[in-house]
């Protein structure tokens, strides 16, 4: 319990930290394979032109994701939890120490990649100033009810590769009443980072948060 | 690290003592939605004429996994963490304490479905006979490099929704490649349990292992 009062304090530093600075940060979350790369990835290049970006890139090991989001010539700084384990989520003092090598002037906001985990990364508050889960639709509706904390931590959600729904079948309904159960606020988008369908209104709301930091 | 050491003191004993019931017992793990719970159900209806199963079946929340199982027939323990706090894996004491339920003398194989997550359940010794890792085609081929300890502690790889290919896309060359980084020796077997695809070596494997066990 020690471990979560101390990281919660770190959590609440980063977060006024980052408002001071007018940085918007987003914790983007979701099981291992959900899209979180592609989507953030996508969503960058959408808004490069207005914004400056900068990415916290969290993984058990390797720079995989790094690597492929260090091509948009943003600041991309890479968390591997091995070394300290291999560790199933981020804490809030490692987001501040990554960073230090950002330019932080020069930014308007950071997103944070964590580990591909529906679990241990909802009881770990990073400091962000919203937590966004994306839920892939072959996983299936039934993930609110199986992985509640997630669900009740986040403020949105984005149900991600939306152009596969006619291949695996998804059944939209029960997944909405799944989530009403769990978190009956939570703000929903249905994209696919691949065909670009659903990106208007999460982009939307991506800039009104950007500009409501400033 | 004390609990760990003393899962494994726990673990060992389970190996032993299903061994000795002559009980074949396989640790099913993988990502949220990854498909285990498709699996195990396709698995025991198509080997239920020749064996007795079992199935304990771990999750944080709900029973929605074990009401679909018990469909079958047969005996299956619930295991909530939400009550111990969460937990993102399921532990050597809670598998032996859950089969106090069932009738040993009468089960030849025990399915365990562990808690969705290519983390922290690789962690945790169940004292399974062997390890199974899930990894369906849509999470992407990258998963073996990002989630290694997984993959390490993994007899056996199981790429599921095969039937999704043409739909998704998947370089098999590449998460070989990737796969061969980190565990050259796990055993692999692809399949789809919507269309039966690859079952027929699966199906011989559990066998083997099941008549091994005898
Ligand atoms: N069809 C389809 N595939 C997608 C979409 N978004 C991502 N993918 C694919 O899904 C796989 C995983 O995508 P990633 O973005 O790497 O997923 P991730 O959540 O970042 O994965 P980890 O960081 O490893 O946990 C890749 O093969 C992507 O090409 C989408 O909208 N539609
Ligand atoms: N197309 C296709 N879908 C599958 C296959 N296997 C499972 N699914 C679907 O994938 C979704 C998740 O399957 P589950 O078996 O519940 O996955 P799981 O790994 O047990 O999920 P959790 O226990 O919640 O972590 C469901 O919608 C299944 O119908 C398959 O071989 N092909
Ligand atoms: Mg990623
Ligand atoms: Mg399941």
């Amino acid at each position: 319990q020690n471990i979560l009062q101390a990281n919660d304090a770190f959590a609440e530093e980063n977060r006024r930290f980052f408002r001071e600075k007018r940085i918007l940060v987003l914790n983007v979350m979701g099981s291992p394979g959900s899209g979180k790369t592609t989507l953030i990835e996508k969503t960058i290049r959408m808004l490069e032109d207005r914004y400056n970006f900068a990415v916290i890139e969290g993984d058990v090991a390797s720079t995989i994701d790094a690597d492929k989001l260090s091509k948009l010539d943003i600041p991309v700084a890479q968390i591997n939890t091995e070394p300290f384990g291999g560790a199933c989520h981020l804490e809030a003092n490692w987001i501040r120490q990554s960073t230090e090598s950002f330019d932080l002037d020069k930014i308007d906001m950071i997103f944070i990649e964590n580990v591909g985990n529906l679990v241990c990364p909802a009881e770990f508050d990073t400091g962000a100033h919203k937590n966004i889960v994306i839920l892939s639709i072959p996983e299936g509706e039934d993930k609110p009810a199986k992985y509640p904390l997630m669900f009740r931590v986040s403020h949105a959600m984005v149900i991600s590769k939306l152009d596969l729904i006619d291949a695996v079948g998804c059944d939209m309904e029960l997944l909405h009443e799944n989530l009403k159960k769990v978190n009956d606020g939570i703000i929903r988008f249905k994209v696919s980072s691949k065909s670009g369908e659903g990106f208007d209104d999460w982009l939307k709301w991506v800039q009104n948060e950007i500009e409501g930091i400033k």
